[in-house]
Protein backbone atom coordinates (compact mmCIF):
# COMPACT_ATOMS: atom_id res chain seq x y z
CA UNK A 1 0.00 0.00 0.00
CA UNK A 2 1.49 3.18 -1.17
CA UNK A 3 0.40 6.69 -0.64
CA UNK A 4 1.34 9.89 -2.53
CA UNK A 5 0.55 12.65 -1.29
CA UNK A 6 1.28 16.80 -3.37
CA UNK A 7 2.68 18.79 -1.18
CA UNK A 8 0.80 22.10 -2.75
CA UNK A 9 -0.23 25.92 -2.48
CA UNK A 10 0.73 28.61 -4.84
CA UNK A 11 1.25 30.99 -2.55
CA UNK A 12 4.80 31.21 -2.47
CA UNK A 13 7.20 30.71 0.54
CA UNK A 14 5.03 28.85 2.70
CA UNK A 15 7.19 25.69 3.77
CA UNK A 16 6.76 23.19 0.20
CA UNK A 17 10.25 22.35 -0.26
CA UNK A 18 10.98 22.41 3.36
CA UNK A 19 8.23 19.98 4.12
CA UNK A 20 8.62 17.73 1.17
CA UNK A 21 13.02 17.21 2.29
CA UNK A 22 12.10 17.02 6.31
CA UNK A 23 8.89 15.19 6.04
CA UNK A 24 10.48 13.03 3.73
CA UNK A 25 13.39 12.20 6.01
CA UNK A 26 11.41 12.11 9.36
CA UNK A 27 9.37 8.96 7.18
CA UNK A 28 12.81 7.57 6.29
CA UNK A 29 14.09 7.11 9.90
CA UNK A 30 11.18 5.80 10.73
CA UNK A 31 11.69 3.29 8.18
CA UNK A 32 9.00 3.92 5.76
CA UNK A 33 10.14 3.12 2.03
CA UNK A 34 10.20 7.09 0.80
CA UNK A 35 10.43 8.77 -2.68
CA UNK A 36 10.39 12.88 -3.10
CA UNK A 37 9.70 13.91 -6.11
CA UNK A 38 10.92 17.28 -7.44
CA UNK A 39 8.14 18.70 -9.83
CA UNK A 40 9.43 22.67 -9.16
CA UNK A 41 11.96 23.84 -12.31
CA UNK A 42 14.17 26.24 -9.10
CA UNK A 43 14.61 23.00 -7.85
CA UNK A 44 15.10 23.49 -4.39
CA UNK A 45 14.16 20.25 -3.35
CA UNK A 46 17.03 18.75 -5.27
CA UNK A 47 20.36 21.43 -4.31
CA UNK A 48 18.43 21.26 -0.57
CA UNK A 49 19.05 17.49 -0.57
CA UNK A 50 22.53 17.93 -1.78
CA UNK A 51 22.70 17.77 -5.65
CA UNK A 52 22.97 20.30 -8.21
CA UNK A 53 20.25 20.30 -11.13
CA UNK A 54 22.10 21.31 -13.30
CA UNK A 55 24.65 18.05 -13.44
CA UNK A 56 22.25 15.38 -12.41
CA UNK A 57 21.97 12.43 -15.12
CA UNK A 58 18.04 11.91 -15.63
CA UNK A 59 15.25 14.05 -13.97
CA UNK A 60 11.44 14.23 -13.76
CA UNK A 61 11.54 16.75 -16.96
CA UNK A 62 12.91 13.32 -19.38
CA UNK A 63 10.44 11.37 -17.44
CA UNK A 64 7.37 13.77 -18.50
CA UNK A 65 8.46 14.70 -21.40
CA UNK A 66 10.24 12.29 -23.46
CA UNK A 67 8.86 9.48 -21.21
CA UNK A 68 11.60 7.83 -19.91
CA UNK A 69 10.91 5.27 -17.07
CA UNK A 70 11.07 6.47 -13.92
CA UNK A 71 12.93 4.11 -12.54
CA UNK A 72 15.93 5.21 -14.70
CA UNK A 73 15.94 8.76 -13.34
CA UNK A 74 15.91 8.29 -9.63
CA UNK A 75 18.67 8.60 -7.02
CA UNK A 76 18.52 6.50 -4.61
CA UNK A 77 19.79 6.02 -0.93
CA UNK A 78 19.74 10.24 -0.47
CA UNK A 79 21.00 10.57 3.04
CA UNK A 80 19.17 7.37 4.04
CA UNK A 81 18.46 3.80 3.22
CA UNK A 82 15.04 3.97 2.53
CA UNK A 83 15.20 7.88 0.85
CA UNK A 84 15.09 8.15 -2.86
CA UNK A 85 14.36 11.22 -4.95
CA UNK A 86 13.45 12.23 -8.45
CA UNK A 87 15.33 15.38 -8.93
CA UNK A 88 14.68 18.45 -10.92
CA UNK A 89 16.50 19.61 -13.99
CA UNK A 90 17.06 23.39 -15.47
CA UNK A 91 14.70 22.02 -19.01
CA UNK A 92 11.39 21.69 -16.66
CA UNK A 93 10.89 25.13 -16.61
CA UNK A 94 10.32 24.81 -20.79
CA UNK A 95 7.75 21.64 -19.52
CA UNK A 96 4.81 23.73 -18.91
CA UNK A 97 4.49 25.12 -22.42
CA UNK A 98 5.64 21.69 -24.06
CA UNK A 99 3.13 19.74 -22.24
CA UNK A 100 0.23 22.22 -23.49
CA UNK A 101 -0.38 20.61 -26.91
CA UNK A 102 -0.29 16.64 -25.80
CA UNK A 103 -2.73 14.83 -25.36
CA UNK A 104 -3.62 13.57 -21.63
CA UNK A 105 -0.82 16.32 -20.36
CA UNK A 106 -2.21 16.10 -17.06
CA UNK A 107 -1.88 12.55 -16.35
CA UNK A 108 2.02 12.41 -17.16
CA UNK A 109 2.86 11.84 -13.60
CA UNK A 110 0.51 9.76 -12.92
CA UNK A 111 1.38 7.26 -15.83
CA UNK A 112 4.96 7.34 -14.86
CA UNK A 113 4.33 6.65 -11.14
CA UNK A 114 2.35 3.69 -11.99
CA UNK A 115 5.06 0.99 -12.59
CA UNK A 116 6.70 2.17 -9.01
CA UNK A 117 4.27 3.40 -6.67
CA UNK A 118 4.29 -0.41 -5.35
CA UNK A 119 8.28 0.20 -4.09
CA UNK A 120 6.97 3.01 -1.72
CA UNK A 121 4.99 3.49 0.96
CA UNK A 122 5.48 7.37 0.25
CA UNK A 123 5.49 9.34 -2.37
CA UNK A 124 6.20 13.35 -2.04
CA UNK A 125 6.21 15.49 -4.44
CA UNK A 126 6.95 19.48 -3.96
CA UNK A 127 5.13 21.53 -6.01
CA UNK A 128 5.83 24.75 -7.73
CA UNK A 129 4.00 27.96 -6.60
CA UNK A 130 1.40 27.78 -9.36
CA UNK A 131 -1.77 26.22 -10.54
CA UNK A 132 -0.36 25.25 -14.10
CA UNK A 133 -0.17 21.77 -15.84
CA UNK A 134 2.89 20.63 -13.50
CA UNK A 135 0.75 21.20 -10.32
CA UNK A 136 -2.01 19.55 -12.22
CA UNK A 137 0.37 16.49 -13.03
CA UNK A 138 0.82 16.09 -9.40
CA UNK A 139 -2.77 16.48 -8.05
CA UNK A 140 -4.02 14.57 -11.03
CA UNK A 141 -1.18 11.34 -9.36
CA UNK A 142 -1.96 11.99 -5.61
CA UNK A 143 -3.98 10.46 -3.21
CA UNK A 144 -3.74 13.20 -1.05
CA UNK A 145 -2.81 16.81 -0.50
CA UNK A 146 -1.25 18.32 2.45
CA UNK A 147 -1.33 22.26 2.12
CA UNK A 148 1.42 24.36 3.89
CA UNK A 149 0.45 27.78 4.74
CA UNK A 150 2.60 30.17 6.46
CA UNK A 151 0.93 31.49 9.64
CA UNK A 152 0.98 35.31 8.16
CA UNK A 153 -2.18 37.39 6.74
CA UNK A 154 -1.85 36.12 2.88
CA UNK A 155 -1.92 32.70 4.14
CA UNK A 156 -5.78 32.04 3.78
CA UNK A 157 -6.05 34.42 0.82
CA UNK A 158 -5.28 31.90 -2.20
CA UNK A 159 -6.20 28.70 -0.27
CA UNK A 160 -10.01 28.80 -2.05
CA UNK A 161 -8.30 28.92 -5.57
CA UNK A 162 -6.56 26.28 -4.40
CA UNK A 163 -9.57 24.18 -2.98
CA UNK A 164 -11.51 24.57 -6.36
CA UNK A 165 -8.55 24.00 -8.26
CA UNK A 166 -8.39 19.86 -5.94
CA UNK A 167 -12.45 20.27 -6.48
CA UNK A 168 -12.04 20.39 -10.38
CA UNK A 169 -9.27 17.28 -10.15
CA UNK A 170 -11.81 15.50 -7.80
CA UNK A 171 -14.09 16.00 -10.82
CA UNK A 172 -11.82 15.29 -13.53
CA UNK A 173 -8.69 13.41 -13.57
CA UNK A 174 -8.47 11.74 -9.61
CA UNK A 175 -12.10 11.47 -8.50
CA UNK A 176 -9.87 9.69 -4.95
CA UNK A 177 -7.75 12.78 -4.86
CA UNK A 178 -8.72 14.07 -0.79
CA UNK A 179 -6.75 16.78 1.84
CA UNK A 180 -4.77 15.32 3.73
CA UNK A 181 -4.51 17.81 5.62
CA UNK A 182 -3.29 21.60 5.97
CA UNK A 183 0.14 22.34 7.60
CA UNK A 184 0.85 25.28 9.93
CA UNK A 185 4.12 26.61 9.39
CA UNK A 186 6.81 29.36 10.44
CA UNK A 187 4.88 29.52 13.77
CA UNK A 188 6.27 32.09 15.97
CA UNK A 189 4.13 32.05 19.48
CA UNK A 190 5.89 35.34 20.24
CA UNK A 191 3.73 37.25 17.64
CA UNK A 192 -0.04 37.76 17.76
CA UNK A 193 -0.32 37.74 13.72
CA UNK A 194 0.88 34.33 14.28
CA UNK A 195 -1.19 33.14 16.72
CA UNK A 196 -4.04 34.82 15.13
CA UNK A 197 -3.70 33.46 11.77
CA UNK A 198 -2.82 29.72 13.08
CA UNK A 199 -6.12 30.02 15.00
CA UNK A 200 -8.18 31.16 12.08
CA UNK A 201 -6.81 27.91 10.04
CA UNK A 202 -7.98 25.53 12.68
CA UNK A 203 -11.42 27.28 12.48
CA UNK A 204 -11.60 27.23 8.35
CA UNK A 205 -10.13 22.95 8.49
CA UNK A 206 -11.04 21.82 11.73
CA UNK A 207 -9.90 18.61 11.79
CA UNK A 208 -8.11 18.42 8.55
CA UNK A 209 -5.16 20.40 10.05
CA UNK A 210 -2.38 18.90 11.42
CA UNK A 211 -2.12 18.53 15.31
CA UNK A 212 2.04 19.42 14.11
CA UNK A 213 2.64 22.88 14.10
CA UNK A 214 6.35 24.03 12.12
CA UNK A 215 8.04 26.90 14.04
CA UNK A 216 10.10 29.63 12.63
CA UNK A 217 13.25 28.16 12.96
CA UNK A 218 16.52 29.19 11.23
CA UNK A 219 18.01 26.19 11.35
CA UNK A 220 15.57 25.05 8.95
CA UNK A 221 16.70 27.41 6.92
CA UNK A 222 20.48 26.84 7.02
CA UNK A 223 20.33 22.97 6.91
CA UNK A 224 20.03 23.57 2.86
CA UNK A 225 22.83 25.04 2.85
CA UNK A 226 24.77 22.49 3.61
CA UNK A 227 22.30 19.80 1.23
CA UNK A 228 21.16 18.13 4.34
CA UNK A 229 17.64 17.40 5.66
CA UNK A 230 16.98 19.07 9.45
CA UNK A 231 17.81 15.82 11.28
CA UNK A 232 21.42 15.29 10.17
CA UNK A 233 22.23 18.87 10.77
CA UNK A 234 20.20 19.59 13.98
CA UNK A 235 18.45 16.87 15.83
CA UNK A 236 17.68 18.62 18.84
CA UNK A 237 16.38 21.87 16.81
CA UNK A 238 12.42 22.59 17.63
CA UNK A 239 12.65 22.50 13.09
CA UNK A 240 13.75 18.63 13.83
CA UNK A 241 11.47 17.84 16.21
CA UNK A 242 8.16 19.54 14.80
CA UNK A 243 9.14 17.46 11.72
CA UNK A 244 9.78 14.01 13.03
CA UNK A 245 6.48 14.51 15.22
CA UNK A 246 4.49 14.96 11.80
CA UNK A 247 6.14 12.08 10.58
CA UNK A 248 4.57 10.18 13.48
CA UNK A 249 1.05 11.77 13.02
CA UNK A 250 0.94 10.97 9.61
CA UNK A 251 2.25 7.24 10.10
CA UNK A 252 -0.59 6.87 12.34
CA UNK A 253 -3.39 8.25 10.46
CA UNK A 254 -2.39 5.61 8.16
CA UNK A 255 -2.34 3.02 10.65
CA UNK A 256 -5.73 3.76 12.04
CA UNK A 257 -6.87 3.87 8.23
CA UNK B 1 8.82 60.39 -18.76
CA UNK B 2 7.50 57.74 -17.39
CA UNK B 3 8.74 54.30 -15.60
CA UNK B 4 7.17 51.34 -15.86
CA UNK B 5 9.08 48.44 -13.45
CA UNK B 6 8.47 45.16 -13.23
CA UNK B 7 8.55 43.46 -9.84
CA UNK B 8 9.38 39.81 -10.60
CA UNK B 9 10.77 36.99 -8.97
CA UNK B 10 9.29 33.10 -9.55
CA UNK B 11 10.82 32.34 -6.27
CA UNK B 12 7.91 32.32 -3.94
CA UNK B 13 7.71 34.43 -0.99
CA UNK B 14 10.86 36.47 -1.30
CA UNK B 15 8.83 40.22 -0.76
CA UNK B 16 7.25 41.04 -4.43
CA UNK B 17 3.78 42.05 -3.15
CA UNK B 18 5.12 43.71 0.05
CA UNK B 19 7.40 46.09 -2.00
CA UNK B 20 4.39 46.94 -4.82
CA UNK B 21 2.95 48.46 -1.94
CA UNK B 22 5.43 50.01 0.09
CA UNK B 23 7.80 51.31 -2.68
CA UNK B 24 4.09 52.30 -4.13
CA UNK B 25 3.24 53.58 -1.44
CA UNK B 26 7.05 55.72 -0.73
CA UNK B 27 6.74 57.01 -3.72
CA UNK B 28 3.19 58.51 -3.90
CA UNK B 29 3.97 60.64 -0.41
CA UNK B 30 6.70 61.48 -2.23
CA UNK B 31 4.00 62.91 -4.84
CA UNK B 32 5.19 60.85 -7.69
CA UNK B 33 2.04 59.59 -9.72
CA UNK B 34 2.15 56.14 -9.64
CA UNK B 35 -0.05 53.16 -10.36
CA UNK B 36 0.34 49.72 -8.85
CA UNK B 37 -0.75 46.80 -11.30
CA UNK B 38 -1.60 43.37 -9.65
CA UNK B 39 -0.68 40.65 -11.97
CA UNK B 40 -0.95 38.01 -9.82
CA UNK B 41 -3.86 35.84 -9.55
CA UNK B 42 -3.44 35.64 -5.44
CA UNK B 43 -4.20 39.05 -5.47
CA UNK B 44 -2.28 40.47 -2.65
CA UNK B 45 -1.27 43.18 -3.51
CA UNK B 46 -5.19 44.47 -4.22
CA UNK B 47 -5.66 43.02 -0.66
CA UNK B 48 -2.92 44.24 1.38
CA UNK B 49 -4.09 47.41 0.40
CA UNK B 50 -7.45 46.99 1.56
CA UNK B 51 -9.64 45.91 -1.31
CA UNK B 52 -11.80 42.39 -2.14
CA UNK B 53 -10.42 41.01 -5.47
CA UNK B 54 -14.15 39.14 -5.76
CA UNK B 55 -15.97 42.63 -5.53
CA UNK B 56 -13.67 44.78 -7.87
CA UNK B 57 -15.84 45.76 -10.71
CA UNK B 58 -13.09 45.78 -13.47
CA UNK B 59 -9.85 44.15 -13.21
CA UNK B 60 -6.55 43.50 -14.95
CA UNK B 61 -8.09 40.64 -16.21
CA UNK B 62 -10.59 42.32 -18.36
CA UNK B 63 -8.41 45.04 -19.92
CA UNK B 64 -6.13 41.43 -20.88
CA UNK B 65 -9.22 39.37 -21.66
CA UNK B 66 -11.94 41.81 -22.99
CA UNK B 67 -9.59 44.75 -24.00
CA UNK B 68 -11.07 46.99 -21.44
CA UNK B 69 -9.60 50.30 -21.53
CA UNK B 70 -6.86 50.56 -18.83
CA UNK B 71 -8.36 53.74 -18.04
CA UNK B 72 -12.05 52.31 -16.91
CA UNK B 73 -10.42 49.79 -14.74
CA UNK B 74 -8.49 51.73 -12.49
CA UNK B 75 -9.26 52.49 -8.71
CA UNK B 76 -7.95 56.10 -8.28
CA UNK B 77 -6.40 57.82 -4.95
CA UNK B 78 -5.87 54.65 -2.88
CA UNK B 79 -4.62 56.30 0.71
CA UNK B 80 -3.04 58.75 -0.98
CA UNK B 81 -3.69 61.35 -3.89
CA UNK B 82 -0.97 59.89 -5.87
CA UNK B 83 -1.55 56.07 -5.84
CA UNK B 84 -4.06 54.52 -8.24
CA UNK B 85 -4.55 50.49 -8.49
CA UNK B 86 -4.98 47.92 -11.21
CA UNK B 87 -6.58 45.03 -9.45
CA UNK B 88 -6.39 41.73 -9.54
CA UNK B 89 -9.25 39.25 -9.78
CA UNK B 90 -10.68 35.80 -9.19
CA UNK B 91 -10.77 35.11 -13.03
CA UNK B 92 -7.12 35.72 -13.34
CA UNK B 93 -6.42 32.31 -12.28
CA UNK B 94 -7.62 31.12 -15.58
CA UNK B 95 -5.95 33.92 -17.70
CA UNK B 96 -2.47 32.16 -19.25
CA UNK B 97 -4.57 29.43 -20.56
CA UNK B 98 -6.75 31.75 -22.02
CA UNK B 99 -4.07 33.80 -23.26
CA UNK B 100 -1.97 30.68 -24.86
CA UNK B 101 -3.12 30.21 -28.32
CA UNK B 102 -4.04 34.27 -28.79
CA UNK B 103 -1.51 36.44 -31.57
CA UNK B 104 0.71 38.69 -29.67
CA UNK B 105 0.12 36.73 -26.08
CA UNK B 106 2.98 38.50 -24.37
CA UNK B 107 1.80 42.07 -25.81
CA UNK B 108 -1.49 42.75 -23.71
CA UNK B 109 0.18 44.83 -20.77
CA UNK B 110 2.03 46.58 -23.01
CA UNK B 111 -0.60 47.71 -25.07
CA UNK B 112 -3.13 47.98 -22.34
CA UNK B 113 -0.78 50.41 -21.05
CA UNK B 114 0.40 52.70 -23.74
CA UNK B 115 -2.26 55.15 -23.07
CA UNK B 116 -2.02 56.00 -19.81
CA UNK B 117 1.40 55.95 -19.61
CA UNK B 118 2.29 59.29 -19.68
CA UNK B 119 -0.25 59.51 -16.42
CA UNK B 120 2.48 58.48 -14.47
CA UNK B 121 5.41 58.81 -13.49
CA UNK B 122 5.75 55.18 -12.21
CA UNK B 123 4.30 52.07 -12.46
CA UNK B 124 4.93 49.13 -10.70
CA UNK B 125 3.73 45.54 -11.89
CA UNK B 126 3.43 43.08 -8.76
CA UNK B 127 4.35 39.33 -10.71
CA UNK B 128 3.63 35.99 -9.60
CA UNK B 129 5.80 33.30 -8.70
CA UNK B 130 6.23 32.20 -11.81
CA UNK B 131 7.77 32.62 -15.27
CA UNK B 132 4.50 32.23 -17.53
CA UNK B 133 2.62 34.39 -19.57
CA UNK B 134 1.65 37.14 -16.95
CA UNK B 135 5.40 37.68 -16.05
CA UNK B 136 6.03 37.55 -19.73
CA UNK B 137 3.48 40.30 -20.33
CA UNK B 138 5.24 42.77 -17.34
CA UNK B 139 8.76 41.96 -18.70
CA UNK B 140 7.23 42.81 -22.36
CA UNK B 141 5.71 45.57 -20.83
CA UNK B 142 8.43 46.92 -19.07
CA UNK B 143 11.69 49.49 -18.59
CA UNK B 144 13.34 48.29 -16.00
CA UNK B 145 12.91 45.02 -14.03
CA UNK B 146 13.59 45.01 -9.82
CA UNK B 147 13.97 42.01 -8.44
CA UNK B 148 13.44 40.82 -5.59
CA UNK B 149 15.45 38.90 -3.06
CA UNK B 150 15.24 37.15 0.50
CA UNK B 151 18.14 37.00 2.22
CA UNK B 152 17.90 32.78 2.89
CA UNK B 153 20.06 29.96 1.04
CA UNK B 154 17.09 29.33 -1.95
CA UNK B 155 17.55 33.09 -3.13
CA UNK B 156 20.09 32.84 -5.61
CA UNK B 157 19.33 29.72 -7.19
CA UNK B 158 16.67 30.51 -9.18
CA UNK B 159 18.48 33.74 -9.94
CA UNK B 160 19.80 32.14 -13.69
CA UNK B 161 16.56 31.34 -14.63
CA UNK B 162 15.23 34.76 -14.32
CA UNK B 163 17.93 36.35 -15.97
CA UNK B 164 17.57 33.48 -18.43
CA UNK B 165 13.94 34.55 -18.83
CA UNK B 166 15.17 38.70 -19.32
CA UNK B 167 17.50 38.32 -21.84
CA UNK B 168 14.89 36.21 -24.10
CA UNK B 169 12.59 39.14 -23.74
CA UNK B 170 15.19 41.66 -24.43
CA UNK B 171 15.44 39.70 -27.70
CA UNK B 172 12.67 39.06 -28.58
CA UNK B 173 9.70 41.22 -27.23
CA UNK B 174 11.24 44.11 -25.23
CA UNK B 175 15.16 45.34 -26.08
CA UNK B 176 14.75 48.28 -24.04
CA UNK B 177 14.89 46.25 -20.39
CA UNK B 178 17.10 46.70 -18.36
CA UNK B 179 17.60 45.68 -14.39
CA UNK B 180 17.04 47.95 -11.95
CA UNK B 181 18.48 46.43 -9.17
CA UNK B 182 18.22 43.74 -7.01
CA UNK B 183 16.55 44.46 -3.40
CA UNK B 184 17.59 42.52 -0.55
CA UNK B 185 14.65 41.81 1.50
CA UNK B 186 13.73 40.00 5.44
CA UNK B 187 17.44 40.95 5.98
CA UNK B 188 18.26 39.74 9.98
CA UNK B 189 21.57 41.31 10.96
CA UNK B 190 21.77 38.76 13.61
CA UNK B 191 21.34 36.00 11.83
CA UNK B 192 24.91 34.44 9.84
CA UNK B 193 23.01 33.06 7.03
CA UNK B 194 21.43 36.12 6.40
CA UNK B 195 24.80 38.51 6.58
CA UNK B 196 25.89 35.62 4.44
CA UNK B 197 23.34 35.91 1.35
CA UNK B 198 23.22 39.47 1.62
CA UNK B 199 26.85 39.37 0.75
CA UNK B 200 26.70 36.77 -1.73
CA UNK B 201 24.14 39.10 -3.61
CA UNK B 202 26.90 42.07 -3.37
CA UNK B 203 29.05 39.85 -4.82
CA UNK B 204 27.28 38.85 -7.54
CA UNK B 205 25.26 42.07 -8.69
CA UNK B 206 27.83 44.36 -7.64
CA UNK B 207 26.30 48.27 -8.54
CA UNK B 208 23.48 46.95 -9.64
CA UNK B 209 22.28 46.03 -5.67
CA UNK B 210 20.23 48.55 -3.90
CA UNK B 211 22.00 50.40 -1.68
CA UNK B 212 18.94 50.30 0.59
CA UNK B 213 17.95 46.60 2.67
CA UNK B 214 14.94 46.08 4.00
CA UNK B 215 14.97 44.19 7.33
CA UNK B 216 12.54 41.37 8.39
CA UNK B 217 10.36 43.30 10.38
CA UNK B 218 6.84 41.69 11.63
CA UNK B 219 5.07 45.36 11.00
CA UNK B 220 5.49 44.87 7.36
CA UNK B 221 3.85 41.38 7.47
CA UNK B 222 0.94 42.80 9.94
CA UNK B 223 0.45 46.03 7.75
CA UNK B 224 -1.70 44.23 5.10
CA UNK B 225 -4.06 42.47 7.68
CA UNK B 226 -5.05 46.45 8.16
CA UNK B 227 -5.48 46.97 4.41
CA UNK B 228 -2.76 49.61 4.83
CA UNK B 229 0.57 50.64 3.34
CA UNK B 230 3.51 50.38 6.14
CA UNK B 231 3.72 54.31 6.48
CA UNK B 232 0.03 54.26 7.45
CA UNK B 233 0.54 51.40 9.42
CA UNK B 234 3.51 51.79 11.27
CA UNK B 235 5.58 54.68 10.38
CA UNK B 236 8.45 54.68 12.39
CA UNK B 237 8.90 51.10 12.18
CA UNK B 238 12.26 49.44 10.55
CA UNK B 239 10.10 48.46 7.55
CA UNK B 240 8.76 52.11 7.15
CA UNK B 241 11.85 53.97 7.20
CA UNK B 242 13.41 51.35 4.81
CA UNK B 243 10.63 51.42 1.61
CA UNK B 244 11.00 55.76 2.13
CA UNK B 245 14.61 54.93 1.81
CA UNK B 246 14.28 52.80 -0.93
CA UNK B 247 11.92 55.31 -3.04
CA UNK B 248 14.14 58.03 -2.47
CA UNK B 249 17.20 56.13 -3.72
CA UNK B 250 14.72 55.15 -6.93
CA UNK B 251 13.91 58.63 -7.56
CA UNK B 252 17.90 59.90 -6.90
CA UNK B 253 18.25 57.41 -10.04
CA UNK B 254 16.15 58.50 -12.16
CA UNK B 255 16.92 61.96 -11.74
CA UNK B 256 20.91 61.21 -12.38
CA UNK B 257 19.48 59.66 -15.34
N1 LIG C 1 9.77 26.77 9.73
C1 LIG C 1 10.68 27.54 9.14
N2 LIG C 1 11.41 28.39 9.88
C2 LIG C 1 12.30 29.22 9.30
N3 LIG C 1 12.53 29.28 7.98
C3 LIG C 1 11.85 28.46 7.20
C4 LIG C 1 10.88 27.54 7.71
N4 LIG C 1 10.36 26.84 6.69
C5 LIG C 1 10.95 27.31 5.57
N5 LIG C 1 11.85 28.27 5.88
C6 LIG C 1 12.66 29.08 4.94
O1 LIG C 1 11.73 29.97 4.30
C7 LIG C 1 11.98 30.04 2.90
C8 LIG C 1 10.76 29.52 2.16
O2 LIG C 1 10.58 28.15 2.39
P1 LIG C 1 10.43 27.10 1.18
O3 LIG C 1 11.41 27.42 0.12
O4 LIG C 1 10.44 25.74 1.76
O5 LIG C 1 8.96 27.46 0.71
P2 LIG C 1 8.24 27.02 -0.63
O6 LIG C 1 6.79 27.07 -0.36
O7 LIG C 1 8.81 25.74 -1.09
O8 LIG C 1 8.66 28.20 -1.64
P3 LIG C 1 8.29 28.25 -3.22
O9 LIG C 1 6.88 28.77 -3.24
O10 LIG C 1 9.28 29.22 -3.82
O11 LIG C 1 8.45 26.87 -3.75
C9 LIG C 1 13.24 29.22 2.65
O12 LIG C 1 14.34 30.09 2.71
C10 LIG C 1 13.27 28.25 3.83
O13 LIG C 1 14.56 27.86 4.17
N1 LIG D 1 10.70 42.52 5.34
C1 LIG D 1 9.76 41.71 5.81
N2 LIG D 1 9.74 41.40 7.12
C2 LIG D 1 8.80 40.53 7.60
N3 LIG D 1 7.85 39.95 6.87
C3 LIG D 1 7.82 40.23 5.57
C4 LIG D 1 8.75 41.12 4.95
N4 LIG D 1 8.45 41.22 3.63
C5 LIG D 1 7.40 40.40 3.43
N5 LIG D 1 7.00 39.82 4.59
C6 LIG D 1 5.95 38.81 4.76
O1 LIG D 1 6.44 37.60 4.19
C7 LIG D 1 5.41 36.97 3.41
C8 LIG D 1 5.87 36.93 1.94
O2 LIG D 1 5.94 38.24 1.40
P1 LIG D 1 5.18 38.62 0.05
O3 LIG D 1 3.83 38.02 0.05
O4 LIG D 1 5.30 40.07 -0.15
O5 LIG D 1 6.12 37.84 -0.97
P2 LIG D 1 5.83 37.56 -2.52
O6 LIG D 1 7.15 37.41 -3.16
O7 LIG D 1 4.91 38.57 -3.05
O8 LIG D 1 5.08 36.13 -2.43
P3 LIG D 1 4.44 35.34 -3.71
O9 LIG D 1 5.64 34.65 -4.33
O10 LIG D 1 3.46 34.38 -3.11
O11 LIG D 1 3.81 36.36 -4.58
C9 LIG D 1 4.15 37.79 3.63
O12 LIG D 1 3.43 37.20 4.68
C10 LIG D 1 4.67 39.16 4.03
O13 LIG D 1 3.79 39.85 4.84
MG1 LIG E 1 9.58 25.27 -2.99
MG1 LIG F 1 3.11 38.26 -4.09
Amino acid sequence: MSRVIAIANQKGGVGKTTTAINLGAGLAVAEQRTLIVDMDPQGNATSGLGFDKTTVPSSVYDVLIDGTPLQDSILTRVHFPFLDLLPSSQDLVGAEVELVDRPHRELGLRDALGPVRDQYRYVLVDCPPSLGLLTLNTLAAADTVLIPIQCEFYALEGLSQLLNTIRLVQHSLNPRLQVEGVLRTMFDSRLNLSRQVAEEAKEYFGSRVFRSVIPRNVRLAEAPSFGKPIVLYDILSSGAQSYLALAQEIIGQVAAG
